[in-house]
């Protein structure tokens, strides 16, 4: 594993605890988006059947467990905890889950590396992932006031994004044959939504002021 | 392409 594979995925780490932090300790999801996290919940249910079926190492084992079930964790925070609930902008949240599941599910159905359950789920997946974040940017856009976990939170994932493409650039000179466009394209997709949010991040950052997108 | 190159990545 290189620097920036694991950077990435202890940025990814770091975004989910600082999100169960906000969730579990000041008992607030504002500004969180469910559809978000109702999504990475199914990006990671259908990316790791795997989990079963192939052993790659204790660390991706751990890891694929950690983020399923904080994924389901939060998710069942904001519908059910009793405080917790209380907070979510339900009104604001609006986002239709299925305007990006039919599409993503379509196009792994069509464009995939093999026509096998387990690998059309795994691609759906990666397709899901790099739209999932939509939901929270739409929400963040319409918050006036983001606070700053939910602000760290979202830069923390972007970071991750980021550091994953420079992890498969180091991996396309270093190992033998690695070339995954579906991975690759969907990546970087993923990593531009974030340009716009990083963009206004940073500059709430240099001039010291509270972040706010604009509308 | 290998599975096993890309499935070791979360």
């Amino acid at each position: 594993m290189n620097i920036f594979r694991l950077a990435g995925d202890m940025t990814h780490l770091a975004s989910v605890l600082v999100l169960l932090l906000k969730i579990h300790t000041i008992k607030s999801c504002a500004g969180v988006s469910l559809k978000t996290q109702e999504l990475y919940a199914l990006v990671f249910a259908t990316r790791y059947l795997d989990i079963v079926t192939d052993f790659i190492s204790v660390y991706n084992t751990v890891m694929k467990l950690i983020f399923l079930g904080s994924s389901f964790s939060i998710v069942w925070y904001i519908r059910h905890h009793r405080v917790v609930r209380r907070s979510y902008d339900k009104d604001q949240d609006t986002f239709r889950h299925y305007l990006l599941m039919i599409p993503c599910m379509l196009l792994a159905l069509f464009v995939h590396e093999k026509f096998t359950f387990k690998e059309v789920m795994w691609t759906f997946s990666l397709y899901l992932e790099a739209v999932a974040i939509l939901p929270q940017l739409v929400l963040l856009q319409r918050t006036r006031n983001i606070d700053n976990l939910t602000g760290q939170y979202v830069f923390l994932l972007g970071a991750y994004r980021g550091l994953y493409i420079f992890n498969w650039i180091y991996r396309y000179f270093t190992e033998p044959h690695f070339v995954h466009w579906i991975t690759w394209i969907a990546g970087v997709v993923q990593t531009l939504l974030y340009a716009d949010f990083f963009y206004y991040y940073f500059e709430s950052w240099k001039n010291n002021v509270r972040l706010q997108l604009p509308a | 392409s290998n599975d096993t190159i890309t499935k070791d990545e979360l």
